[in-house]
């Protein structure tokens, strides 16, 4: 199965 | 002070059944627009983020701004107290230690005062980056729902293909596959009941359905639901609520082998 990718780099951090 | 009294406090009894499984704590961060809140869960595969407007409330008061640290369980506990035609008001003082709600029945022969602990969270605040969809999905919310939980006895994951034709969910898994899809019936038209697609590029996803049922907690929130989708980014989920705000989640994608 595809692995889950993590949300934080697609994001930018504040 | 903080007041914030909402008159249809269901409301906030779904906004609590909307987020409690997926984040553990969260700031509920209150300011003279209204209260939000953006959390990701513990595995930082999903992101949460709501706004309640502030005329959504009757009254509002917001003196300081201020963030109630809550234990999602433990307000979600203290929420499953209240009557769905309760009145519910939110309330705290300028550097608080607790939060009180209190939930008044129609005819206010009864009224119910609960004070919850507050906790001192050090969340991280992410800036999401405005995003050229390549495709966004307006359909029915229950519908939606629906196609979550009869792909999930399928597969783990359900594959979002959206090109001209329409749009279509497939999971597959060892006992074999599931297709659905879902034709646009009208142009441009988003009334209830209706799938509409707007188009910029045909676009093929595969998300995580543990997480996209997680989402679909959110269905009694509204009757219609919004999926943005573009290649390589987080899909966005949006339920927008009549009157008061919207309930957005964002899930990243699978990368495919």
């Amino acid at each position: 199965l595809p692995e889950q990718d993590r949300l934080d780099q697609y994001f930018i951090k504040c | 002070m903080f007041e914030a009294r909402l008159v249809q406090g269901s409301l906030m009894k779904k906004f609590m059944e909307a987020i409690k499984d997926l984040v553990k704590e969260a700031n509920w961060d209150c300011t003279g627009t209204g209260i939000s809140l953006q959390a990701m869960d513990t595995s930082h595969v999903s992101l949460v983020s709501l706004l309640l407007r502030s005329d959504g409330f009757d009254p509002y008061r917001c003196d300081r701004n201020i963030s109630l640290g809550i234990n999602m369980e433990s307000m979600a506990k203290i929420m499953k107290c209240a009557s769905n035609d309760d009145v519910i008001t939110i309330r705290s003082e300028d550097h608080p230690d607790n939060v009180t709600f209190v939930f008044e029945s129609p005819n206010q022969e009864k009224v119910c005062d609960y004070e919850m602990k507050l906790m001192d969270i050090d969340s991280e605040h992410l800036g999401i980056p405005d995003t050229e969809y390549d495709a966004i999905i307006s359909m029915p919310a229950s519908e939606f729902q629906r196609i979550c939980r009869d792909l999930s006895n399928i597969g783990d994951s359900v594959k979002i293909t959206c090109n001209k034709d329409g749009v279509q969910f497939s999971a597959q898994g060892d006992t074999g596959i599931g297709k659905i899809a879902l034709k646009q019936n009208a142009v441009i038209d988003k009334e209830d009941g209706q799938v509409s697609i707007e188009l910029n590029d045909p676009v093929s996803l595969t998300f995580a359905l543990r997480y996209l049922t997680f989402f679909t907690k959110a269905t009694p929130l509204a009757s219609t639901v919004t999926l943005s989708v573009s290649a390589k980014n987080p899909v966005a989920v949006e339920y927008r609520v009549d009157d008061i705000g919207y309930i957005r989640y964002y899930l990243a994608p699978k990368i495919e082998e």
